[in-house]
């Protein structure tokens, strides 16, 4: 009874819960239902506000200059960010475009060999080395095949690292160097793959990612699963980042434009 | 109202103090915010805090020390400490050993997508293996590109033997494989699935089939450290399929708060086993509660 006083009536008490059980997280929660509680319409209000929360949506296009668009992959282990590059090359492949992708996690046990598969499945070229290569050597050498080649896009798919590993994160700007050594201004997209069943630890991921590589935008994965991907509203909100791209299932068609208001829709059921 | 009042000056000329609803208040509201931002599901947390709450309820406590003396232990203070105990029991007792008594036992790792099965199965390996044990990896994910390869380069560097054979599904690999460990005399067979979702019909049929054929000792449920509120549907509903064993949380060394293992233990009632601590396959430990209760409660 002591904690209906977060919010002024059941009704409000069960807008809360809807909010936090997707994980849009306690603060965000009690500002969205405190602000919209006194509304005619309070879940519509929420709504507004939850659309407001995530930004305008900013259509992603292809650019037109000459390439190659240089895209590097980054995320903590496990989130999708290898089948996630699978996805997008599958997809601009289909598209008639060029893709080239570096297998730059040459940490993790048989990553290149999983990279390899998809590069597969995609048409895609591939550039890889021996486990225990330096990464960045393999960033560097990507990079400039795909200018070499002529390729319209590379994707280069690092390790999977915990935010609060500092070496790992010093290392990912090191990568991120040795791409834009290999051609000036790449990468020009850093994407953070987030799985979409996370819950608060996402602020954190994104912030440390942010402050260790510049991201451009965020891929959500798992959401085809049972979790509403909630914690993203924050991230967003917190960055100003775009959501580019959301995971729904493990084949390469799987992929689908960030839509926000369809997004909204999910979370508030 | 006078005798309330008389009863609490009283209380405090002793240097005491009741747990009243109004002095709970405050506390309850914050332990429930650091709560809600560990990850505990929802309805996990209410249910925790009321059983809390009707507990200390009435309880006369200490607030100050002999003599007079100032113990800076204020009723709020108390309360925060009753959640600490209580989750420490909640989550509780210290991860069992293993049941180590099959010929040969058999482990069947299962959960969602990326949540640390292989690296664990490989884990287990090793801990089983420094034991005495010899273990035998059974690479019974046929989905994930190159997910039997991930698997033999772990067996590889711990010197623990994989079955693995192109070709076959997935419970022909886990039946095959423990006929194998009986065959060669190895004495505890790991057995590493696909990551699945819990409302994917056909992928939990193949691992209810799994189940059903290899009759596990142990059924280990694997979760991410930093799953949010989709810990609590997921975990009952693997449970309600598979009705496993135990469960296991990785990714600790991260800074996630964990607080799907509480959700986990009170939905499921199944025991954490083991935490993940690290991507090399020595970052195994047995569970322990005090660190992941001081954890989750922050
Ligand atoms: N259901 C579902 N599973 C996904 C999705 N994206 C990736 N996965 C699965 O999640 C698991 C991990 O995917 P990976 O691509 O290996 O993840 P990663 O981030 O590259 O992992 P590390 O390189 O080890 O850090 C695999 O089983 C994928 O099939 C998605 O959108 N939906
Ligand atoms: N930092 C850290 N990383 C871990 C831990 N356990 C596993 N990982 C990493 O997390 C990623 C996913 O681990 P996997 O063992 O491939 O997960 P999985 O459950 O088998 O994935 P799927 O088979 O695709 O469902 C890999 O990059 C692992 O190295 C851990 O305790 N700490
Ligand atoms: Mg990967
Ligand atoms: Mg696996």
């Amino acid at each position: 009874a002591a904690l209906r006083e977060t919010a002024h009536d059941g009704r409000a008490q069960a807008l809360e819960d809807v909010l936090l059980q997707a994980d849009v997280g306690l603060k965000t929660a009690q500002a969205l239902v405190a602000r919209a509680g006194a509304a005619d319409d309070p879940v519509e209000a929420i709504r507004r506000e939850l659309r407001a929360l995530l930004g305008e949506p900013s259509e992603w296009t292809f650019p037109t200059r000459p390439g190659p668009l240089v895209v590097m992959i980054v995320g903590v282990t496990g989130s999708g960010k290898t089948t996630t590059i699978g996805k997008l090359a599958r997809r601009w492949t289909n598209e008639g475009k060029r893709v080239l992708i570096g297998a730059a996690d040459t940490f993790r046990a048989a990553a290149t060999e999983q990279v390899a598969v998809w590069a597969e499945r995609a048409g895609a070229d591939l550039v890889r080395a021996g486990e225990g290569a330096d990464p960045g050597a393999v960033a560097y050498d990507a990079t400039s095949a795909g200018v070499a080649r002529g390729m319209d896009v590379v994707l280069i798919d690092t390790a999977g690292r915990l935010q609060t590993a500092r070496p790992l994160m010093d290392e990912l700007s090191k990568v991120r160097r040795a791409m834009n050594k290999a051609r000036s201004g790449a990468p020009d997209e850093v994407w953070l793959v987030l799985d979409g069943t996370v819950g608060q630890n996402a602020i954190s991921q994104a912030l440390a990612f942010h402050e260790a590589t510049a991201l451009t935008g965020v891929i959500v994965t798992k959401l085809d699963g049972t979790a509403k991907g909630g914690a993203v509203v924050a991230v967003a909100h917190q960055t100003g980042l775009p959501i580019r791209w959301l995971g729904l299932g493990e084949r390469a068609e799987d992929l689908r434009p960030f839509d926000r208001d369809a997004f909204v829709d999910a979370i508030l059921g | 109202v006078v005798s309330r009042g008389f009863r609490s000056a009283r209380l405090a000329l002793q240097g005491k103090a009741e747990l009243t609803d109004a002095a709970l208040e405050p506390a309850l509201r914050e332990v429930r915010a650091s709560l809600l931002e560990a990850d505990v599901g929802v309805s996990v947390v209410a249910d925790f805090l009321e059983r809390v709450r009707v507990r200390s309820l009435g309880e006369i406590v200490p607030i100050k020390g002999p003599g007079g003396t100032d113990l800076r232990v204020t009723p709020q203070d108390w309360f925060i400490k009753a959640c600490y105990d209580e989750l420490v029991e909640l989550m509780g007792p210290s991860g069992r050993a293993l049941r180590l008594d099959g010929k040969p036992t058999v482990i069947l790792l299962v959960g969602l997508q990326g949540s640390g099965k292989t690296t664990t199965a490989g884990k287990l390996a090793r801990w089983l293996a420094s034991q005495g044990r010899k273990p035998l990896l059974v690479a019974a994910d046929v989905h994930r590109p190159a997910a039997a390869d991930q698997l033999v380069v772990l067996g590889r560097r711990i010197q623990v033997p994989v079955f693995s054979i192109k070709g076959m599904n997935a419970l022909q690999l886990a039946t095959m494989g423990v006929a194998q460990a009986r065959n060669v005399g190895r004495d505890v067979v790991i057995i590493d699935t696909a990551g699945r979702l819990a409302i994917d019909g056909p992928l939990m049929e193949e691992v209810r089939s799994i189940r059903n054929a290899v009759d596990p000792h142990e059924t280990l449920f694997v979760t991410d450290a930093m799953i949010g509120q989709d810990a609590v549907a997921t975990a009952a509903e693997f449970d309600r399929q598979l009705d496993f064993t135990g469960f296991v949380m990785t990714k600790l060394d991260g800074d996630a708060r964990g607080g799907a293992a509480l959700s986990i233990k009170a939905v499921t009632g199944k025991p954490i086993l083991f935490l993940g601590q690290g991507e090399s396959l020595d970052k195994l430990e047995a569970f322990r509660p005090e660190g992941l209760a001081q954890r989750i409660l922050g």
